[in-house]
Order: structure tokens, then sequence, then C-alpha cells
């Protein structure tokens, strides 16, 4: 554990409790995805099957419960008790287009052919990507309120630290983890043009981030 | 791909 880690994961952690006492408080979705919620929930879920098979620490097993029901309770908010608050009609992201190529790549590009292997490796390249149906709306409408916008900076934060702690990691322990990196690289790029317009328009001006 | 890195991260 180091720095880097450790203020990924309270990011990350950070990240997913604003997503749900926006929904909680407000008692509206609206402007969320429910497909990027799903697909978060599908990530932990095929992850952190290892909950039965291995024991890392305290900290990793508490933490990993947390995201578990924290990702199921807020899918269950959107779809379920405050479900005529989502915009469906704006959530029209074709989520197939990620997961067949996804399922596809953790057949093939994986560390071993095993059945836990594959969907660790599934869940790590569906994380990658999972984030997109969220943008998508977003660009789609034109808009976000701010609070959702603060949700993807610390769940974009969360990503630009863990890339600090590979670095970090791989310097100190020669540890090196070639899917995670890679998919990692390249989940943090999908949140650099929104980085750019949050500086830009959220920081600087107030209330809703508007597109151009 | 042939080294399977320790998986203790989230």
């Amino acid at each position: 554990m180091n720095i880097f880690r450790l203020l990924g994961d309270m990011c990350h952690l950070v990240a997913i409790i604003i997503l749900f006492l926006k929904i909680w408080r407000s008692k509206s979705c609206a402007g969320i995805s429910g497909k990027s919620q799903v697909l978060f929930a599908l990530v932990f879920t095929t992850r952190y099957l290892d909950l039965f098979t291995s024991f890392i620490s305290v900290y990793n097993t508490v933490m990993k419960v947390v995201f578990l029901v924290l990702a199921y309770a807020t899918v269950y908010l959107i779809y379920l008790r405050f479900r005529s608050t989502y915009n469906s009609e704006s959530d029209s992201f074709r989520v197939e287009f990620l997961l067949v190529p996804v399922a596809g790549l953790s057949f093939l590009e994986n560390y071993a052919f095993a059945p836990l292997e594959i969907l660790w490796t599934f869940s790590i390249y569906l994380e990658s990507v999972a984030i997109l149906p969220q943008l998508f709306m977003i660009t789609k409408t034109g808009e976000a309120e701010s609070i959702t916008t603060h949700y993807l900076f610390f769940l974009g934060l969360y990503r630009a630290l863990y890339l600090a702690n590979w670095v970090w990691r791989y310097h100190t322990e020669g540890f090196f983890d070639q899917i995670a990196v890679v998919s990692g690289v390249v989940q943090t790029i999908f949140y650099c043009d929104f980085f750019y317009l949050y500086f830009t328009k959220v920081l600087r001006g107030s209330g809703k981030m508007t597109l151009p | 791909i042939t080294k399977m890195p320790l998986k203790d991260e989230l």
C-alpha cells in the first residue's frame, strides 16, 4: 500500500458515495446513466469473486464488500426506487457494443484460461469502458448537473492515482500488471476530455456543465 | 502475457 493507491481508493469511494447520496437526497436519478451503473455492478461482481477464494487483508475485504453493496444499492435506486426519474430515452448507449468485444477480448488476452481468471480479466476490460454510457448521455443531452461532474471528477482522479500507484510499485517492488495497466491507461484517457471541460466550465463557472 | 501478478488491488 502506498499513498497513491490509498488516495486512489478513497477517491473511488468518494465518487461512489457522491453519486449514491445525490440520488438518495434528491430522490432523482435524472442525468445519471443507469447502464453505466449496471456495468460497474457487473465489474465489481466479476472481479471480487476472489472474496470467496483468497484473503488479502481486512482493508481489501471491507472495501470490496462496500463497493459491491454501494454499486447494487445505486442500481436499485435508479431502476426500482426512483425509476420514474430515470431518463431512459437519453441513456441510449448500446451496451452490447461494449460487452461483446470486452467478453471476447477477455477470452483471448488473459493470464490464465480459467473461469475466475477470465472473469477477472473481463472486469478489468469492462471497467475501462463502463463510464462510456454516462459520458455518451452527457454528450447527447449537452449538459450535466455539477454534482454529476464532481462524481466523474473523483472517478477520473481515482484512475489517474492508480497510474501513479503502478509507476510507484514498478519502481519499488518490480510489480507490473500488464492487463490492468494497459486498461487503466485507456480508461484514464476517456476522462481527459471531461477533465478539460470540468476545469474550464464547472470550476470557473457555476451550476451545470454545458457542452459547447 | 505470461507472468500473473498478485491481485491485491481493488
